[in-house]
């Protein structure tokens, strides 16, 4: 496991979370439960918790966005590029953005959202990318069943080395 | 059926290596290449990196392996000096 440079990390383990905009190739309801789902991937091991808000500014801004984005990372189209997220920090800190014209699944098509938004929460809370072909935080995509899906043991160990182990 | 010339695949694997590079390692657009010293290649030392970091053969050339992990989808964060 990595480190995002400068060590960033959330300064309160409560945060919010809010999914700014949908895509219209998954029901809405599929979005809610992949995206509640990669949450739950790292609140399971660390003292975390993530609270959904509607209308006010959260913590992690989810969002899925075409091309130029108007954050100096332009998408680059189907395929290539998947999304990226920004590290922990006030604003635009801890935000994901999701490639729209990716196909985004809920199971092996295409690409399997759950998946890569879990990977993208992990440089929300402040890793890098991994060197271990069996991470989560490695930089390429590859599809595992959300319902099989278990942390691995370097991802885990790499987000308790900043926020500790669970409470529970 | 057509074959593209070898000089055309030559130019868009360039290209795919050095976006690679530039998005992922932090690879600077070298606007004066004519300035640079022969011995000095920034974007064989990039590749280098990329295949040390993928596990793959460091061999600073562009070969297969390397290449198809390139074509990967992948995350848009640069793998190293975010």
């Amino acid at each position: 496991y990595v480190f995002t440079p400068g060590n960033p990390k959330w300064k309160r383990n409560s945060l919010t979370y809010r999914i700014l905009n949908y895509t219209p190739k998954m029901r809405k309801t599929d979005v809610d439960e992949a995206i509640r789902k990669a949450l739950s991937v790292w609140s399971n091991v660390t003292p975390l918790t993530f609270r959904k808000v509607e209308d006010k500014e959260a913590d992690i801004m989810i969002s899925f966005a075409y091309r130029d984005h108007r954050d100096n990372s332009p998408f680059d189209g189907p395929n290539g590029q998947l999304a990226h997220a920004f590290q922990p920090g006030e604003g635009i800190g801890g935000d994901v953005h999701l490639d729209e014209e990716e196909a985004w699944s809920k199971n092996g098509r295409g690409y399997n959202l759950f998946i890569v938004v879990a990977h993208e929460l992990g440089h929300s809370l402040g890793l890098s990318h991994s060197t271990d072909p069996g991470a989560l935080m490695y930089p390429t995509y590859s599809y595992t069943d959300p319902n099989e899906f278990l942390l691995p043991q370097d991802d885990i160990d790499g987000i308790q080395a900043i926020y500790g182990p669970s409470n529970a | 059926f057509p074959v593209a010339p070898e000089g055309e695949d030559e130019g868009k694997t360039l290209q795919l290596v050095e976006s690679y590079l530039q998005n992922f390692y932090d690879l600077q657009r070298d606007h004066q290449p004519h300035l640079r010293n022969k011995d000095e290649n920034p974007l064989v030392e990039k590749l280098k990196e990329m295949q040390a970091f993928f596990g793959l053969e460091v061999t600073g050339k562009p070969d297969l392996d390397t290449l198809e992990m390139m074509k990967k989808p992948r995350c848009g964060i640069p793998d190293v000096g975010q």
